[in-house]
């Protein structure tokens, strides 16, 4: 455990509190693409097998299930309570374009060709690529309501936060992990654009809008 | 711990 780390960690805990946060107070999932969120359910749960067969530390055990429950709340409050609120002609991409292209890749880049392991390497490579429903969305409707870019940008800085969490790991243990680093650079560029506006304008308490 | 040993991140 590094200071990147545990920072990085706290973002995307942050990120789920202000999503959660948000879909209460306004009682609303608007803005808020499904499919990006069933995403993270697949990914959290392929990631997390090993839950059933090794013990890392009690931080380790409590953010998994933390993370699992979460996201299966999330979509629970979208589906049910705030079903009236989600706009499905909003939400078009198709998530099959990502899903089958990483488990494609996670079969041929892999470290060990066995289930679990091929698990956790798709579930990298798709949680690299889990936030282009969402992204499609806001790129469809131009605008977003300022919390959930407060959302969003806590979710790309957590996954920024693990690129130092690496270099600080190679110096200090020798560890790589080159799925994990390459699919965490992938993951945070597709933040790229969007820290942009957040940083120049929603930070400046100006409204999150896509030039037209 | 290496790749190998299990991933300890989340």
């Amino acid at each position: 455990m590094n200071i990147f780390r545990l920072l990085g960690d706290l973002a995307h805990l942050a990120s789920i509190f202000i999503l959660v946060h948000k879909m209460h107070t306004t009682r609303s999932c608007r803005g808020i693409s499904f499919k990006t969120q069933a995403l993270y359910v697949v990914v959290f749960v392929t990631r997390y097998i090993d839950l059933f067969y090794s013990w890392i530390s009690l931080y380790n055990f409590v953010m998994k299930i933390f993370f699992i429950s979460s996201s299966c709340y999330i979509l629970y409050l979208m589906k049910y309570r705030f079903r009236p609120t989600h706009d499905p002609t909003l939400d078009t991409f198709k998530v099959e374009y990502l899903a089958g292209p990483c488990f494609a890749l996670a079969l041929i880049f892999n470290y060990h060709f066995d289930f679990t392991e091929i698990m956790w390497t798709f579930s990298i490579y798709l949680e690299a690529v889990a936030i282009f429903p969402q992204l499609f969305m806001m790129q469809r409707t131009g605008e977003a309501e300022t919390i959930t870019t407060h959302y969003l940008a806590a979710l790309g800085i957590y996954r920024a936060l693990y690129i130092p969490n690496w270099i600080y790991r190679y110096y200090t243990e020798g560890t790589v992990d080159p799925i994990a680093i390459v699919a965490g650079i992938v993951q945070t560029g597709l933040y790229l654009d969007f820290f942009y506006v957040y940083f120049t304008k929603v930070l400046q308490g100006q409204k999150f809008e896509l030039p037209a | 711990a290496k790749p190998s040993e299990g991933h300890d991140e989340l």
